[in-house]
């Protein structure tokens, strides 16, 4: 888990389709 | 090219295209060497990094390679903060998000589009929890400094004519909005962009025909609409 990469990629892509702010 | 090689290059002073060569090979080296080599550039590289981006923002030079080089170190940021190491290393770092905050300049959009879309992913991210309220106060902090309004920069650049910056600003918006657990944040903070001129700005946005800016008007409404709700 460490080693995990892309974190702030998916973030980004999270925020810019909208899934980001889906309510939980 | 190994990571303490990059330090040695960022400790020399290096300036103007000889930097810019340096940081653009690091940002390849940040986005495509495992997370061990970005460890091994470590929280000392990033303070060097840092240090550069602080000492350019103090010249306030805004054409030229200097702001270059400030755009590539916000992507060198974006790429070492790609793993949790990095993160960590970011949010423990004295100035990291200041600086990043003061990077949201919009007499330098393209720099802008990414300082912003780095900053609303850091308003979302899940641990540490309510992270947002720090990169709020950073940004109420540099408005102070800059003695402008805090939400002055994000609504000028929803004045510029870039639909990507547009996009992006609403998406820190959005995010800054979004994360408020208290419903009379969520309402301070919207009534007092709407109060900034966001409410005048929004009629002219609305006409656009942008699928990215779409996107975060709808989510920018679908929020208000719940908190209306909720009220």
């Amino acid at each position: 888990e460490g080693d995990e990469t892309g974190i702030m990629d998916g973030l980004m892509e999270a925020l810019q389709s909208g899934a980001a702010f889906r309510r939980k | 090219k190994s990571a303490m090689m990059y330090i040695q290059d960022l400790k020399s002073g290096l300036r103007d295209s000889h930097l810019l060569n340096v940081l653009e090979s690091l940002r390849v080296s940040l986005s495509n060497n495992p997370v061990s080599w970005v460890q091994n550039f470590g929280a000392e590289g990033l303070v060097l990094l840092l240090d550069i981006l602080k000492k350019l923002q103090d010249e306030k030079d805004e054409i030229g390679t200097d702001v270059k080089c400030q755009h590539e170190i916000i992507r060198c940021l974006k790429a070492f903060m790609n793993n949790r190491y990095g993160i960590k290393a970011m949010l423990e770092s004295e100035d990291g998000i200041q600086l990043l905050v003061r990077a949201i300049n919009p007499t330098v959009p393209h720099m802008m589009v990414d300082a912003v879309k780095l900053v609303s992913a850091i308003c979302i991210l899940d641990d540490p929890e309510n992270i947002h309220e720090r990169v709020l106060e950073a940004i109420t902090e540099q408005a102070d400094i800059e003695e402008i309004e805090r939400f002055q920069p994000l609504l000028s650049g929803m004045k510029l004519p870039s639909f990507p910056l547009k996009a992006s600003c609403m998406q820190l918006i959005n995010a800054l909005i979004s994360r408020g657990e208290e419903l009379d944040f969520r309402i301070h903070i919207r009534s007092e962009l709407m109060r900034l001129g966001l409410k005048d700005i929004l009629k002219d946005v609305r006409a656009v025909e942008n699928d990215e800016l779409r996107v975060q008007l709808n989510v920018f409404d679908e929020l208000a609409e719940d908190d209306s709700e909720e009220l």
